[in-house]
Formats: C-alpha cells, structure tokens, sequence
C-alpha cells in the first residue's frame, strides 16, 4: 500500500494495489451503484474479490497511518489496528483462491469436466460472498437486491451438482486405505464393514472382560 | 457394490477419470502415482490392524517399523524423485505422521540448503543412511512463531573453538519438534548465537543427543516425550535441555553465516536465505489442507448417498440423505472448497519450485511476495479446512464421531497445522506487514 501510495510499480498477486495511487479505489464507495453486473459472470466477480481485498486493505492501513500521524508508535499503531489487517489479509487470500481456481478452468480441455467444474467454481465464488455480504455491500460491489439473487443461485447451483457430487469426490482419486475407515468404502458397503470393523475391536477380545470378574462381580454380590 | 452409488455414478455427467488427470496435472502422473500407491498396498509387509485399535506406544512402535521398511523399499524400487518419495511416504502412512518426518522433511534439506560442502561430507551420508536420525529444534515451550523470542543461546569460546549450548530458563527448553523424544540422534537446533560478546540472532547447529550406538542420551543432554497429545500419537514430540553442553565450531551451519577460528562473525548475504525452507513447508501445508478437506469431503458425501434417513414425501421410504437442500448445502460448498484449494496448492508448489532457481542463481526478488503470500494461503487454508473436516463429520451423524468413520483421525491429525509452522494469526498479520509495505 505504502509503495503504491510513492507510485511504485507492483507486481505479482498484489499488483491491484498500484489502483490504490490512482485513488481508482474509494473507502466508501457511492452507495446503490453495483460493480457486479451478472452473478454469473465468474470475471467480474474475481474482480468483485479483488475490490473487497483493495478496499479493506485501504481502510486497514488508513487506520495505521492515522494513529500514526496522531503520534502513537508504529508498534502500537500496528497492533491497535490488528483485527482490521487480519480480515483485510483474508480478503487478500480469498481473492488469491478465487483467482487461481478460476485461472485454472482455463487448462481443462474436457468439455464436460470443464462444465462441472465451472460450477464448482461458481458455487464456491457466490457462497463466499453470501458469508462475506458486509464487505462486499459496504464497499459498493454488489447492491441489496443481488443478494437474493446471489442466495437463489447457490441454491440452484446445488440442484446440479447433486447427480455430479459422488463422480466429484471419486475423481480425488483416494482408495479406501487412504480414507482410514469404512464410511466412505468406494462400494458404499458400510454397514456391513462397519459391523466386522467393530467385531475387531480390542474390547471384544474376550466375550466377558476381565473387570466383570474383578469388579462388578464382587459388588453385587456384598449389595 | 451398493446399488445407490451404482445409480449416482450413472448419473454423472462426467468421466472422474478427466477430473483426477487435471488434479494430477497429466494422465502420466496419475499412472505413475498409482502404480507407486500399488507398490504399497501389494506388499503383504505393510500390512497391519487397524492403528485406531492400537494403544498410544503400540502406534508409535508401528509407525518406526514402517518407516524402517519404507526406507528399504524406497531404495529397492529405485524411488529418488521428491515427489515420488512424498507419494510412497504417503502411502505407507495413510497421511499420518511418523517419527521420520523431520528427519526427511527438514533435517536433510536443511544439510542440503544451510550447510558447507565440508559438513556435507561429514553428516549426509549418514543421515542418509539413517545412522543419524535427526531432527529439527526450533520452538521452545515458551516460545515460537516470534522467532527473536527463542532463548536457547549457543556461546563462542575461541580458546576450545567450540560451541556452548544452554538452555538458560525452563521456558527455553526445546519442546514439540517431532521424532525428538526418542527417535533421533542429532537435531538441527536454532540458537542465539553469542560471540566476542555480541548476539549475532538465531543460527542453526547440527548438534549430536544421543550416543550413536547405545541411543542413551549423551551427558549435559536432557531429551523425553513430551507426553499425549489430541492426536499424533505416532510421533514422538520430544523435549530437550542442554547444560552447557560442548560442541564444535565446525557444527554450526555456516554456508552463509559463519564464525571464524578467532571468533569473528561474518554474516550473510541476505537474511532472506532462510524463507526458502519456509515457504516450502508453508507450501506443502497448503497442499495437506487441500487432501484433508477431499479426504473428509470423499467419506461424507459418499455416505450421505448411502445413508437413508428421515422422510422427504410423506409414507414414501426413507430417501437418501444426499437429496436434502440442508445435506447439500453443508457438503457442496466444501466440496467446491476442496476444488479450490487443490489448484491452489499446486499453484504454490510450482511457484516455489521456479523461484527456486532463481534463488540459486541469487536472485531473490520474488521471494518476499512468495514468502508473504505463503503465509497468509497457510493460515486462510488451514483454517478453512479444518472447520470443514468438522463439519464433514458432523454431516455424517452420529457414525461420524466412530473411529470407523475415519474423520476423527483426519481432523486430529491436521487441526494442528493452525499452529504449528507459525501460528494462524501471526501468519496473517505477516502477510499484512508485507501488504502494508506494498
């Protein structure tokens, strides 16, 4: 932010800051006006992502500097204003995930891995939005009534993936020794694997377990 | 196979197969990953109960002779490819830590990165061969994330050129490093170097514990357990106290900081020598949070296609849990999750390994942002992914809580990368730092 500010040119995953000299990024944004036009649009809501990011670091740091300029020392400027450099740190890695899952469709070739996968993308890209609404309405990137529309979306999204959901967790590729245990078999025999799992339980080495004898025997007979 | 999965796979509008290449990164690595997990669950030799019916010790026990077969059958196979050692380690232990993961996590490289071609001589090889185990000794039971605060000293007396390690507190005392109870011989151990009177900061040491064939400690050496844990139980988290205890000059890794005969400190080029290693491991960690989250995800959507529960229609049987809007909702986003953070921790591998050649090369421009940037995806990520694990095993009722379930070995053995390796929300304010200065 600070190179930004002395118009130093950055690079890499934080190169939307070089917005912040060109003030193209405001603390309050005008209100009403939305930057996300189609919830849809996968481009801009990484845009949306980077903005939320933009705008929370801008608000972070202008809170450092002016406790700064209002004598405090840098250690307790910084610390003072910590709460806010962490949630701005989340948009900043927030965005990063969305950016590079949505990057990444672009190297999938198969048309229909390809579709389910948008959708994916998608569904993870409105629904962190859903759980981050304050930041996104507070910065101007979305107006209220996209929020339903963002809610029915999810919504809908669910509705396509259901018939995909096993083939999706299938392609992680794991074999039933990799997963520890007998819930997730790739035949779906759970119950009755999870009933000879139990059987081998060390418990179950003797059919009557040695305290039986040593402890409850003996009181019920004084009792 | 059970008749519902049969349905759901049918139904499917893709070929997993696509999938798994793209998360691979080619068919050719899938064949190749696939044909080393065979290696593993073909050998009779690693075959073994269930470590959920294991006492803590019987774990332990299991987890070393594994490594020791592991070890040996890597070298038959002919297994020297990083990746591929990651594979068949993983393999053998079902992603749950071992007593040797420091030792090949960070002991070698840390011999292969920090130290001068002289100490290569001497210590790889027989680490290599594992007559040195060793570990690596940073935090202390005081102390941690904030490395200035770390208390163990390493003093320079120039009339027996040697080093004087101290723990001078209790609160310094080494405590956590994996494989250090009673596994390794040898640790690499961070320590505020003092010389000619001055601290120098932290530095690191190859420092022997253990008598090379008795294993007992070696005297001025206190080392132990540091006792059960929520999980981890096939490790050996240790202890270790040093009262000054002697060693060399020629064990403190000096490729870019040294101490000369006299004492005289000659420092480094840069100080950022040592994100390297970091942003490695923070790395890896966000590739562990990507395979955790798919892990938990796999049992639970799965089963909650298996599972029939409650009533949709009413006097209809009961449908599967999986056609519930709630089930979906809890399940689907961390599945997209999952998605998202396995492209994101192949991103940050192959960004580490292009910049690791630029570093050898001496340019070190683009490792500040990488060093930032993998601290904040490691804090994001780990948190994300282990809130997700819970709720993937509370979607699966009450047999979610079972040792059957695998759940519970998955959380237990992941939560703890939200602290270890640097603390989450010193992470994130790291990262903040860096976004500041930006």
């Amino acid at each position: 932010y600070t190179a930004a500010l002395s118009g130093e040119r950055l690079g890499g995953m934080v190169s939307y800051l070089n917005d912040v000299s060109s003030q193209r990024v405001q603390a309050q944004p005008l209100a009403g006006q939305s930057l996300v036009m189609d919830i849809n649009d996968l481009g801009s809501l990484v845009e949306a992502y980077k903005q939320r990011a933009a705008w929370l670091i801008v608000a972070a740091c202008k809170n450092v500097q002016s406790d700064l300029k209002r004598g405090k020392r840098k250690e307790d400027a910084w610390n003072k204003n910590s709460v806010d450099l962490v949630q701005a740190t989340e948009a900043h890695c927030h965005y990063v995930v969305v950016k590079l899952f949505v990057d990444k469709l672009s190297e999938v070739l198969d048309v229909a891995a390809l579709r389910i996968l948008s959708t994916l993308c998608l569904l993870y890209t409105l629904h962190g939005i859903s759980r981050n609404t304050g930041d996104f309405l507070q910065a101007g990137l979305l107006a209220p009534v996209q929020l339903e529309q963002i809610q029915q979306r999810i919504k809908d999204l669910l509705v396509v993936i259901r018939p995909n959901a096993v083939a999706l967790v299938d392609a992680f590729d794991y074999t039933d020794t990799q997963l520890g245990g007998v819930l997730g078999r790739y035949d779906g025999n759970v119950y009755e694997n999870m009933f000879e799992w139990a059987k081998k339980s060390p418990l179950n080495k003797t059919q009557v377990h040695a305290s039986f004898h040593k402890y409850l025997k003996p009181l019920q007979s004084k009792l | 196979m059970n008749p519902d999965l049969s349905r759901e796979r049918a139904a499917a509008s893709f070929n997993p197969e696509t999938i798994t290449y793209v998360l691979d990164g080619s068919p050719e690595r899938t064949r190749r990953r696939r044909e080393i997990e065979n290696l593993v669950t073909s050998d009779p030799e690693f075959q073994h109960e269930d470590p959920n019916f294991l006492s803590r010790s019987e774990r332990y026990e299991l987890a070393i002779k594994k490594s020791a077969l592991m070890v040996q059958k890597m070298r038959q196979h002919g297994i020297s490819d990083p990746e591929e050692i990651y594979w068949f380690k993983s393999f053998v232990h079902q992603g749950r830590p071992e007593p040797l993961d420091l030792h090949l996590g960070m002991f070698l490289p840390t011999l292969l990165n920090q130290a001068t071609p002289e100490q290569q001589d001497r210590f790889f090889m027989p680490a290599w061969n594992l007559e040195i185990i060793g570990t690596y000794a940073q935090t202390e039971m005081g102390h941690g994330t904030h490395l200035r605060g770390l208390e163990t000293t390493a003093t320079y007396d120039p009339s027996t050129q040697e080093f004087i390690l101290n723990s001078p507190t209790v609160s310094s005392l080494k405590w956590w490093p994996g494989g250090l109870g009673k596994t390794s011989n040898h640790a690499v151990v961070l320590a505020q170097l003092y010389t000619q009177g001055e601290c120098k900061g932290l530095h690191a040491f190859i420092v022997p514990i253990r008598h090379m064939s008795t294993h007992e400690p070696l005297p001025g050496v206190t080392v132990g357990d540091i006792g059960p844990k929520f999980g981890y139980d096939e490790t050996d988290n240790g202890f270790l106290k040093f009262d000054k205890f002697r060693i060399p000059r020629e064990n403190m890794l000096m490729k870019y900081a040294q101490v000369e005969q006299d004492g005289k400190y000659v420092k480094p080029l840069s100080d950022k020598l040592t994100y390297g290693t970091m942003v490695f491991i923070r790395s890896m960690i966000v590739g562990d949070s990507a395979l955790c989250l798919s892990r938990a995800c796999t049992i639970a959507v799965r089963y909650s296609a298996v599972r029939h529960q409650s009533e949709i229609r009413a006097g209809e049987p009961e449908p599967q849990i999986l056609d519930f809007q709630t089930q979906q909702y809890k399940l689907f986003p961390l599945l997209a999750t999952a998605y998202a953070f396995q492209f994101v921790g192949s991103y940050m591998s192959q960004t580490y390994h292009r910049i690791t050649g630029d570093i050898q090369q001496g340019n070190l421009s683009e490792l500040p942002e990488l060093h930032a940037l993998s601290a904040g995806l490691k804090a994001f990520t780990t948190w994300v992914a282990s809130y997700g694990i819970e709720e993937c095993r509370m979607a699966c009722g009450g047999h979610g809580y079972s040792c059957s379930s695998g759940i519970p070995d998955i959380y237990v053995t992941f939560t703890p990368a939200c602290t270890y390796e640097g603390e989450n929300t010193v992470m994130m304010l790291q990262t903040a730092r860096f976004l500041f200065k930006s």
